[in-house]
């Protein structure tokens, strides 16, 4: 039973540590048991450090730096043991552009082996997808259409939306 | 294996005429306005592949997926799932392979396997030799990524454990 | 104590139907008291239309749709009451660049009379401002400066982002 | 009346040297990458308005506002809130009234007006005549919005009850 489950710690914490250093250059975050000697009488802490430099406390974390955090910790589980394909819905609300960036590349480079459904509302994710599917109501009645980048192009800048 | 189309009849906002959502291998974004639909989509996933809470796909009950217009709600509504199982990893000896569920206005329903009622149980036993689970992290609904990270040690090693 | 309240219940209802229909065009959005009788007696909902058709049930609600509900209310609470300035932290999370427009022109009319300091992530709202004020640390020590749109546009693009 | 600018002195990453933000009337957008200080701009205006949490301002304590840095930490930290008051919609004859509250290490601190040392109850009642109020929405933190989407009924109306 503890061997089972060290195996799988370990997994986890090996992609975690790969995917964190992806997604926050110079930085690292990692899994620790609060308990090494008995891991059932003790939890999973994480401890990041976005720049490379001292752990962050948890409280202090900015929006963005937990939600990365949290990203590369679902990314790896996800790897540990993966499903032909994934549904993402909005995983980048709280992400600056150059961080929505980076996890639309690893998303690009892990949909080759792996499916990627992704919901999103940020230009910088949707811009790398290689199929759009866009969804529209009208009078409350959901339809899709098939668009092309070009056509996404349109439709931001004929709403009187700049493009972010 | 893949998801190749999602056909959705009276499901929540995609109603009351048959939509069909095509999906490509790789990286697809779904795209499109708050209130549109994108969600919903999710849901009719999670659906399809056995969910049973109806507030999980945010309804109060199931028939509360009905799809609901001015011209009155149809008696039922229903999700087919199409995978490409091209490269056969699902063991079914087909091109496609199809999980149907509907739901009745009296919140009954049923399951389908390649046009065959079965058991819910047979849908999850055999989603899971393709390691598609309900509770792995392959669907990711808008709101979980914060709720992940305000998860306490305790919680984060019990979703450890259960991979174990 | 009744009259006090119901005076302040309805100055919200007013601006916030207002505001709503800003927000949400051709929708709308006003408060109801559980107990109009007895107002103590119980809570006050919300009742919205983001289509102007039949109310939408809270939990069906998309996450941008209970958004612009929220920002509705929020919005119209202040205007009760103005205080000289107002500091709004990434309000803009979940709305799609179209209602982010919306609200940024809604800020950028009250900014006329009260001073408006907003973070945002999303150059939808950020291009509204008539001052830019670009936060960046180095080494874990954090700094200010004035930025132009031209910085802006500069800063976003050298990174290898492609403007949302 | 409106903020003129913020003088951050050790106060969380904002440290060790002194630094000076400024606003102007009207639409101000604070931007930058996900860590960088945003929402720290945020805390300190809480922090010198007499926010009481230091959870709140996302520290343990209040000797955790102070900048930590690889220097080994200051001994203090101070937060000072200019207001252009050339309007005198403040109460106080001068062009420029200055708020001001720091914190030792041990947590103690102090609140002035004018340079003047004055009780926490002081800056209250004066900020009291100027309308802005700490639980007033006059600064909404990040997250917030989507705490005030899930609030129900009563809460709201406890809300309205305050301010009546
Ligand atoms: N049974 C139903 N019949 C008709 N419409 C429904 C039904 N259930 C939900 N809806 C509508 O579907 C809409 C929600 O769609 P959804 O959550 O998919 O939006 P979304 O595109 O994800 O938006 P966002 O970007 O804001 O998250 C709501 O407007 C809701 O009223
Ligand atoms: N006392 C302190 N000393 C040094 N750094 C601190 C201190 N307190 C907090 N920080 C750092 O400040 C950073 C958080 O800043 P903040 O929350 O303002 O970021 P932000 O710009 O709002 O980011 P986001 O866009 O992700 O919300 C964290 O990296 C945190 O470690
Ligand atoms: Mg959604
Ligand atoms: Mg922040």
């Amino acid at each position: 039973k503890r061997q089972a489950f060290l195996k799988v710690f370990n997994e986890v914490n090996t992609h975690m540590r790969k995917i964190f250093a992806l997604l926050s250059p110079g930085g690292e975050a990692y899994l620790v048991l609060q308990n090494p000697d008995d891991p059932f009488a003790g939890g999973v802490d994480i401890n990041a450090s976005p720049e490379g430099k001292k752990v962050k406390s948890p409280r202090a974390m900015s929006g963005g730096e937990k939600s990365l955090t949290t990203l590369s910790f679902m990314f790896a589980i996800q790897q540990v043991s993966p499903a032909p394909f994934y549904l993402l819905d909005e995983i980048d609300a709280f992400l600056d552009p150059a961080n929505v960036q980076r996890v639309a590349e690893l998303i690009s480079d892990l949909s080759e082996k792996w499916q990627f459904i992704v919901v999103s509302l940020r230009d910088v994710m949707i811009a790398r997808a290689k199929t759009l599917i866009g969804v529209y109501s009208r009078e409350g009645i959901s339809n899709t259409i098939r668009l092309n980048l070009e056509d996404l192009v349109k439709v931001l800048t004929s709403e009187g939306v700049e493009l972010e | 294996v893949f998801v190749e189309k999602l056909v959705l009849r009276n499901f929540k906002s995609f109603g009351p005429r048959k939509v069909t959502i095509n999906f490509t291998k790789g990286f697809n974004a779904i795209v499109g306005p708050n209130g549109s639909g994108k969600s919903n989509v999710a849901d009719a996933l999670l659906f399809v592949l056995g969910n049973l809470s109806s507030k999980t796909l945010r309804a109060e009950t199931f028939s509360g997926l009905i799809y609901d217009g001015p011209h009155g709600k149809p008696t039922s509504a229903s999700v087919s799932l199409v995978f490409d199982n091209s490269n056969r990893e699902m063991l079914i000896d087909a091109d496609e392979v199809v999980i149907g569920r509907d739901v009745l206005s009296n919140g009954r329903g049923r399951y389908k396997l390649q046009g065959r009622t079965v058991t819910r149980w047979q849908i999850i036993d055999f989603l899971d030799t393709a390691n598609i689970h309900l509770d792995g992290f392959n669907i990711v609904q808008q709101g979980l990524i914060a709720q992940l990270a305000q998860m306490d040690p305790l919680e984060r090693r019990k979703i450890i454990e259960r991979m174990a």
